[in-house]
């Protein structure tokens, strides 16, 4: 038996978002520590891993491990149906083929449930290997997504630079060419840990991709090491994360 | 020539 109660629909609703652009199909698999995802984008270029401890959760139960193959479109509409602040138990009985939304308002006064069939999905696990990132940046979302945007004018690679000086964005293509940079600010909205300067060049409309988990987390931490995948992480308060990983362009 | 890489070519299955 799994259930998992959450104060406010509106981060699920914003997990969500931030998935099912990359992603059509997942399996969460829930244990008695929490709810993990992992899946790769149909292109096997990027993959992205959910982490929802259960300390996240109001209420939460899970005797045995199950894991719900989910549609994320059908999801959505599910979603769509709930307010922002109604709260959201998620529950489904052990071997079950559908899994149960249901939303109550704030003042408890409407309740609402749904029906969810599940998949069954047949997806392949990645073991990430631990990484000491050579630079490790921390800035607010929002920047991160400003830039990425401003990138896509410009091509659709973006050459992500970090050395001791700063982190620069840089994208050249037929239009002409764009430099963005950002230093380590005294107050700490930019933060910048650099161990050995790294240089490597990044399809820019996954980048954007990744920005969807911008309402999720204030602050995005982006860990660059030499020939191994971008990582981009938004923490979800503090009991989680979406971590975003990213196979470099390299030299043919 | 610059190519896409392929997250498999660095995460491998468990």
């Amino acid at each position: 038996m799994f259930e998992a109660r959450l104060a406010s629909t509106l981060t699920l609703k914003r997990i969500v978002d931030a998935l099912r652009e990359i992603l059509n199909q997942s399996t969460l698999d829930c244990s008695d520590t929490g709810i993990q995802m992992q899946a790769m984008d149909n292109s096997h270029v990027s993959l992205v891993s959910l982490c929802l401890r259960k300390e996240y959760f109001e209420k939460y139960k899970c005797n045995r491990n199950i894991s719900l193959g989910l549609d994320l479109k059908s999801l959505t509409k599910v979603l769509k149906c709930a307010n922002g602040d109604d709260a959201v138990t998620i529950k489904a009985a052990d071997k079950a083929d559908k899994v149960e939304l249901s939303f109550e308002s704030a003042g408890k006064e409407r309740t609402a449930d749904y029906e969810l069939r599940l998949l069954n999905l047949d997806q392949e696990h990645l073991a990430i290997p631990e990484t000491e990132y050579n630079c490790v940046v921390h800035m607010p979302a929002t920047e991160f997504a400003r830039i990425c945007r401003d990138m896509a004018t410009f091509s659709e690679s973006v050459v992500i630079a970090c050395s001791k000086e700063g982190i620069k964005f840089s994208a050249s293509g037929e239009m002409g060419a764009a430099n963005i940079k950002l230093s380590e600010t005294t107050k700490g909205e930019v933060s910048i840990q650099v161990d050995e300067p790294v240089a490597l060049s990044f399809a820019g409309r996954y980048l954007s991709t990744f920005t969807r988990a911008t309402p999720l987390a204030e602050k995005v931490k982006i860990g660059l090491a030499p020939d191994v995948p971008l990582l981009v992480e938004y923490p979800i308060e503090d009991y989680g994360y979406i971590r975003y990983y990213l196979a470099p362009k390299v030299d043919d | 020539k610059v190519k896409q890489g392929s997250i498999t070519s660095f995460f491998t299955k468990k």
